[in-house]
Formats: structure tokens, sequence, C-alpha cells
């Protein structure tokens, strides 16, 4: 594993932290997408059914059950709990994320390396993740004010894709047989999502101002 | 035949 790897893997960790302590800390969901949430449950079940078949790390099987465990109580937080989910911005929340997971469904049935149950079942979830964030960013569009920690939370998620990207830019050149070019290519439609945040993100920073996102 | 190149990435 090379430091990018881990840097990504360690950002994708502080963000779900700082959702779960925005969460925890404050009672309050505002701001957050229940459905961006709840694709990320599915990415993630998906995904990892290889835990069940393929051991790869202790540091692997490890994050796995992190990132399940963590995507089902932040969704369990928002649906259950009675102080949280009074607090979740419905109305906002509007996108309409079943074409999100239909349509990647239907891409890794055309688009796979093998037809097989756990194959298709894993580019479905790659392709589901590259579009999950939407429903966030455009609640975030949306509601134009962003509070401080879910502004966080979208930076630390965005990092996470940006150092995967220069994750596999290292592998590419390190090791000889390096190809997936479905992760690849998802990965990068991924972060490009993320471009117009990091720009009023930057800026914000850099006049010391909070983010706002152009209407 | 070439081994199966496991999915090590998250």
């Amino acid at each position: 594993m090379n430091i990018f790897r881990f840097a990504g893997d360690m950002t994708h960790l502080i963000s779900i932290v700082v959702l779960l302590l925005k969460i925890y800390a404050t009672k309050s969901c505002s701001g957050i997408s229940l459905k961006t949430q709840e694709l990320y449950v599915i990415v993630f079940l998906a995904r990892y059914l290889d835990l069940f078949t393929d051991f790869i790390s202790v540091y692997n099987t490890v994050m796995k059950l992190v990132f399940i465990g963590s995507s089902l109580a932040i969704v369990w937080c928002m649906r259950m709990h009675r102080a949280v989910k009074r607090t979740y911005d419905k109305e906002l929340d509007t996108f309409r994320h079943y074409f999100l997971v239909l349509g990647s469904f239907v891409l890794a049935l055309l688009l796979h390396e093998k037809f097989t149950f756990q194959e298709i079942f894993w580019a479905f979830s790659i392709y589901l993740e590259a579009v999950a964030i939407l429903p966030q960013l455009v609640m975030l569009q949306r509601s134009g004010n962003v509070d401080n920690l879910t502004g966080q939370y979208v930076f630390f998620l965005g990092a996470y894709r940006a150092f995967y990207i220069l994750n596999w830019i290292y592998r590419f050149f390190t090791e000889p047989h390096f190809s997936r070019w479905i992760a690849c290519l998802s990965g990068l439609v991924q972060t490009a999502f993320y471009a117009d945040f990091f720009y009023y993100y930057f800026i914000s920073w850099k006049n010391n101002a909070k983010l706002q996102l152009p209407a | 035949t070439e081994e199966e190149e496991k999915k090590d990435e998250l």
C-alpha cells in the first residue's frame, strides 16, 4: 500500500468521523442528504460482498466493516433518532436517487470485468459511488449557506477521491500489470463532481469567510 | 493461467 492510498483511506475515515461528530454533538443532520447516505450504504454492502470470499488483509477487513457499520449508523440516526430526524431538511433533499441506483445497475450489467454475481455487484458499487454524492451536492447548492462541519465533511470526501487518483497514478508507474479501467474512469468522473465545490471551498478559505455556494 | 487480481482497494 502506498502513501496516497493510505491518505485516501484516512481522509475517507475522517469525513465519516466529521459527519458522525456533527450528528452526535449538535444532534442535528441539517444540510446532510439522507439520499446520499443511503446510497453509500448500498455502495458498501454491494462492494464488500467479498468479505465472505476473499481475505486481503486485517486492515482491509476492518476498514470494510467500519465503512458498512458507520454508514448504517448514520442512516439509522437520520431516520430513527427522535431529535436528529426532526432536523433533516427533507424539502431540500429531493434528488431522485432511485434513478442513480437503476442506472448504475444497468451499466454494471453492460460493463463489468466478468459476468459473475460478485463482479456485477462490484461494478455496480463503483458506478453508484461515482454518483452517490450528487444528492448531497445538489442539497448544498440549494441551501446556499453551508455549515462548517458539513463543508468539512464534503471537503474530506473529495480529498479521499483526489488521493485515490494519485494512488492509481503511482501504481500505474510502479506495478507491471496495473489495469483497472472501471475503477479509474469512474473515480475520475466522481472526482470531477467535486471540482466546483472545491473551487468555492478554497475561495472561502482564502478569504477566511463562511462557505457559500452560488444559487 | 494468470492469477486473478484481487481487489485490494476499498
